[in-house]
């Protein structure tokens, strides 16, 4: 018998990079 | 054991990785398209797509790190991030795109692309932004 796993679900925004324009000018 | 990497890689970058879109669908992250990210954007409150333009590669302070200037959005903000040269970023129209492609399918059995100056990447910023 295999006992299920959770398998880690990961939100789609962890994949892309927070890129915050520093505030210049 | 402590190591003096700049930035620890996130596992949901490994090829088969469940990951969840605004509207609640289930993709692996090898399947992600474009506009994936761009209905996700959409439906969310608080974030919003923008389009990061890579403009430079750089060495970063250790050997297995780049410095990647980004010109972001419209205003073309002008942004650096230093990362791994395995990093994985979504390019608009093309997907998974690294500075070093065979690492990051050694490391994450993930397809990449070879990250160039010129390309197109997806990023964020929030809305609210003043």
């Amino acid at each position: 018998n295999v006992e299920p796993r959770s398998v880690p679900v990961f939100p789609w925004h962890s994949l892309v990079p927070f890129l915050e324009p520093s505030q210049s000018g | 054991s402590s190591s003096s990497s700049p930035v620890a890689l996130p596992p949901f970058f490994m090829r088969g990785s469940i990951i969840q879109l605004a509207d609640g669908e289930l993709k692996r992250v090898e399947d992600l398209k474009t506009e994936d990210f761009i209905q996700s954007a959409e439906i969310s409150s608080e974030l919003k797509i923008d389009s990061s333009t890579v403009e430079r590669i750089d060495s970063g302070q250790s050997p297995n790190a780049v410095v990647i200037q980004f010109s972001v959005g419209e205003l073309k903000a002008q942004v650096c991030v230093e990362v791994l040269v395995e990093y994985p970023f979504f390019v608009f129209g093309q997907g998974w795109s690294s500075c070093c492609p065979d690492r990051t399918t050694q490391l994450f059995e993930l397809s990449c692309a070879k990250l160039c100056v010129g390309d197109v990447c997806v990023s964020l910023t929030l809305r609210s932004l003043r």
